[in-house]
């Protein structure tokens, strides 16, 4: 199904932007 | 971007003060609540105290407290970040304050969506976006990757 396909890309654009923010340090500089 | 920023801080924050419509937002009060909590040691209880809260139809004073938050956010890009915040993301403070601008008022929630996914419990808040709605996800992802791409180290 294309429309599921797109959705589950979608979320894992999401998930994958979501994620790489958790993991960039918190930004003080020190 | 406003409604839905709105639609993020509505769900994320429990603020005293209304936080349902543009109107209510523009005199300041609830954005100063939620930057409260978004860093409660840098938006502390005496900063806060310094938002007037009855503020009514009195656009002076909505300009001056809206004008506290910005400097407030950008204080805290600034000496916690240790960023500039570009010109282009600066919110026209008299629209919002005069024409509850719902564009410019969308910037200033766009910078405080900035501070609550950079600060010390920014976990917390990313986490809480991902519960959001997808079509809301989306319009905050688009704002912080504009934030992310005008950042001025």
């Amino acid at each position: 199904d294309p429309n599921m396909k797109a959705g589950a890309t979608s979320e894992g654009v999401l998930a994958n932007f979501f994620n790489s923010l958790l993991s960039k340090k918190t930004g003080s500089p020190g | 971007l406003c409604s839905t920023l709105l639609l993020w801080s509505l769900q994320t924050f429990n603020t005293a003060a209304p936080c349902r419509d543009v109107q209510d937002l523009t005199n300041g009060v609830a954005m100063a609540q939620v930057l409260h909590q978004i860093d409660v040691a840098w938006f502390d209880a005496s900063w806060l105290s310094r938002i007037k809260d009855d503020v009514g139809d009195n656009w002076r004073i909505k300009s001056s407290n809206l004008k506290k938050i910005l400097q407030g956010i950008t204080d805290y890009y600034h000496e916690f970040l240790g960023q500039q915040i570009s010109e282009e993301l600066i919110p026209d403070l008299n629209q919002i304050s005069e024409n509850s601008d719902p564009t410019e008022l969308g910037r200033l929630l766009q910078l405080i969506l900035g501070c609550a996914v950079n600060c010390e419990r920014k976990q917390e808040h990313i986490q809480n976006i991902m519960t959001l709605e997808e079509s809301v996800q989306h319009v905050v992802m688009t704002a912080i990757q504009e934030l992310m791409s005008k950042e001025i180290m």
